[in-house]
């Protein structure tokens, strides 16, 4: 409409595909010093659609009363510009009202990743057609969470639940004391381990340095939290003392090049505990915040 | 932490199959240079200071 060029073409609005919602979530002090971030549920109150639009949809599209509900962490970067990462993802029915529960354990975990002083928690709740394009129905117009608009008036506002672990009881306690035997009774701690490399045969002639080193190992056990969780990772088996950090070890050895021995450094990689933690077995690796 | 798999470590950074057959003769009397002993110190401090990403 606006240029001599170009024939304007008009458009329709033909599908609405989604709805989409901001929730902004105040995070600084929301989790307590020394813990462990063990999961975080998002839930929303989905309100009960009116009987009189549902029997209108009921007639318009029989057999078809789902949408999604998909929720992603946004992060608007230093220079303005902003990305999303796909976080959770469920259907709901246009005929449940209550309480939705979301796993949003991985935006929390990325949040957690930011540089200080960090932006609030942003997390993009989209209410989409299932499934997308022409097939599917316009239930997801109907699912309305509260809150949603002025006249949301506190009730059913969205809540974030933060699931943490005090690491002073669940944690593991750094080094062992030496002085004391490990027992059953032991918490999770790093104990010295010495190799001598000298001792084993292979490495005769071969490595010339060192001749053995510190490589620590985890030994002890872990505290089992009670509690059941929102979700359940359906892998995770109980927490256990593992290496957490290791470092690499270089050692110089003996290389035959030209029919003449020359000496040449190598690092191994991951030889050395360098902290021991409790984790559960199991449970997803955290995804690193990409920069 | 086994001496199997720091033998496989060993053997997977050089892209070596097998432990090389040197005998005592090849290795008496070879100095390390200044510059690889320089190296491998660099290299042990960094593991020293360094953090790595573990699991």
């Amino acid at each position: 409409r606006f240029s001599q060029n170009f024939r304007e073409v008009v458009g329709r609005f033909l599908l609405s595909e989604a709805s989409t919602h901001l929730l902004v979530f105040d995070m600084e002090q929301r989790l307590p010093p020394h813990s462990e971030l063990v999961q975080a549920v998002l839930r929303l109150f989905q309100e009960p659609v009116p009987k009189a639009a549902l029997r209108r949809h009921e007639r318009l599209f029989p057999r078809s009363d789902r949408a999604r509900v998909t929720v992603q962490w946004l992060h608007i970067r230093e220079d303005g510009s902003n990305r999303t990462s796909l976080i959770d993802s469920r259907l709901v029915s246009i005929h449940e009202s209550g309480w939705q529960a979301l796993d949003v354990t991985e935006a929390v975990t990325f949040w957690q990743q930011l540089r200080r002083p960090r932006q609030p928690l942003l997390l993009q709740v989209s209410v989409q057609r299932e499934p997308p394009g022409p097939r599917g129905s316009d239930a997801h117009r109907l699912v309305r969470f509260a809150s949603q608009g002025p006249s949301g008036g506190g009730q059913g506002e969205p809540q974030l639940e933060l699931h943490t672990l005090d690491l002073r009881d669940y944690g593991a306690q750094g080094n062992c004391d030496p002085k004391a035997p490990v027992t059953e009774g032991t918490r999770c701690c790093r104990q010295e381990m010495y190799i001598d490399l000298q001792g084993m045969k292979w490495a005769e002639n071969w490595v010339l340095e060192p001749p053995g080193f510190l490589a620590y190992e985890c030994v002890g056990t872990c505290q089992q939290p009670p509690e059941p969780l929102a979700f359940r990772w359906p892998f995770l088996g109980p927490r256990q003392c593992i290496a957490s950090e290791t470092t690499s070890l270089p050692v110089i050895v003996s290389i035959q090049e030209g029919g003449k021995p020359r000496p040449q450094v190598v690092s191994l990689p991951n030889m050395r505990v360098k902290k021991c933690s409790c984790a559960w077995d199991g449970a997803p690796v955290p995804r690193k915040l990409e920069p | 932490l086994t001496e199997q798999q720091i033998l496989g470590s060993l053997l997977q950074q050089l892209h070596l199959s097998e432990v090389p057959a040197l005998d005592k003769a090849d290795v008496d009397g070879l100095v390390i240079p200044a510059h690889v002993r320089a190296q491998y110190v660099a290299l042990l401090q960094r593991s020293h200071g360094a953090r790595s990403r573990g699991k």
